[in-house]
C-alpha cells in the first residue's frame, strides 16, 4: 500500500456535511461511507440521503444518537435502497419514514465489515486502500475545541462516542496521520476533516471499524 | 444566574481556559493540534456531549486476516 492516500484525491468524496443540531453522526458516517464506495465501484458519486437512515432505522433512535454497525445491518439486512439527498432532505430531526419502492433508484448495501484493528493501523491502511473509506467511532471529547492539526495528545480509546469516516491517510511526515471527515461543517476543524496520529490508537480510532460492501 | 446568556458566557471563558490547557502539551511542533475559539465554545462539555457525541459502540472483534474475507496487501 502507498505510504500516503486519500479518496479525496480519486474525485469520489463528497463535500462536508452539517449534521446541525442533529446527533445523527452515525447515519452521517455510514451514508457517507456508501457514497465513495459506491462511486469506487463505478457508479457515479451522488449525495444520499441521511434523512432516510435517520428516520428508518428503527433499531437506532434518530437524532437523539445510533449504532452505525446497527445501521450497516439494518441496511444489509433489508436491502433498503437508499435514494438521492434530493428526494429525501436533511431535516435535522427525526421524522416518519418515507417509503419508495423497491424499483425507484438508489443504492444497497450488501454487506459490510466490523472489526476491532487496535495494535493493528498498518493493516486498517490496507484495508482503507482495498475496501475504501472506514466508519470509525472515536472518543471526540476534546473535539470540542479542535481547529487542525494532528490530534496526538488529549484523547482516550476507551470513551468511543462519535462516528466519522477515515478517507485516508498519510505517513511521509514526521507524524503519520490518519485523514478524518467530520460531519460538523466546514467552519470546524480543517474544513471539516481532523487528522489523528497512527500508531497508538489514538481517540480510540481502531477499536470498532467497519467498511462497506455494495 | 439561570439566565441563558449569562450561562453561555461561563461557559465560554470555561472553553477559553480549557483550550488553553490543551494546547500546553509538552514537545509541541507545527504539526501539533490546535484548539480554540469555535461554534462549540459557549457550550458546556456536558451540553456538547449530548448534542452531538452520541454514537453507540458495539463490541467488534478482533481483526484476523487469515479469518476474514478481506485482502490485506503488506509491504
Amino acid at each position: 500500500y502507498p505510504p500516503k492516500f486519500d479518496w479525496r484525491d480519486h474525485g469520489i468524496v463528497g463535500p462536508v456535511r452539517n449534521q446541525e443540531s442533529c446527533g445523527g453522526c452515525w447515519a452521517f458516517s455510514v451514508v457517507e461511507a456508501i457514497e465513495t464506495v459506491s462511486a469506487k465501484d463505478g457508479g457515479k458519486l451522488q449525495q444520499l440521503s441521511v434523512q432516510q437512515v435517520i428516520d428508518c432505522s428503527y433499531e437506532n433512535e434518530g437524532c437523539n444518537g445510533g449504532s452505525p454497525v446497527g445501521a450497516l445491518d439494518w441496511l444489509a439486512q433489508t436491502k433498503l435502497k437508499l435514494v438521492n439527498e434530493a428526494e429525501y432532505p436533511f431535516k435535522d430531526m427525526a421524522g416518519i419514514c418515507q417509503y419508495f419502492p423497491q424499483s425507484h433508484t438508489g443504492v444497497a448495501v450488501r454487506n459490510y465489515s466490523a472489526y476491532d484493528f487496535s495494535g493493528q493501523e498498518e493493516v486498517m491502511m490496507s484495508v482503507l486502500v482495498e475496501s475504501g473509506p472506514l466508519v470509525v467511532i472515536v472518543d471526540a471529547i476534546s473535539w470540542q475545541d479542535y481547529l487542525g492539526g494532528i490530534i496526538q495528545h488529549h484523547c482516550s480509546s476507551h470513551n468511543a462516542n462519535h462516528a466519522v469516516l477515515i478517507t485516508g491517510y498519510d505517513t511521509t511526515g514526521e507524524v503519520p496521520y490518519w485523514i478524518v471527515r467530520n460531519s460538523w461543517g466546514t467552519s470546524w476543524g480543517d474544513n471539516g476533516y481532523a487528522y489523528i496520529k497512527i500508531g497508538n490508537d489514538m481517540c480510540g480510532i481502531a477499536d470498532n471499524v467497519a467498511a462497506v460492501f455494495l | 444566574e439561570n439566565n441563558e446568556h449569562y450561562q453561555r458566557r461561563i461557559h465560554f471563558q470555561n472553553s477559553l481556559k480549557r483550550q488553553a490547557f490543551l494546547n500546553s502539551a509538552l514537545k509541541r511542533s507545527d504539526q501539533s493540534a490546535r484548539y480554540g475559539i469555535n461554534q462549540f465554545s459557549d457550550l458546556s462539555p456536558q451540553q456538547f456531549k449530548e448534542r452531538y457525541l452520541t454514537a453507540r459502540t458495539e463490541t467488534a472483534p478482533k481483526f484476523d486476516p487469515s479469518r476474514t474475507g478481506i485482502q490485506v496487501k503488506m509491504n
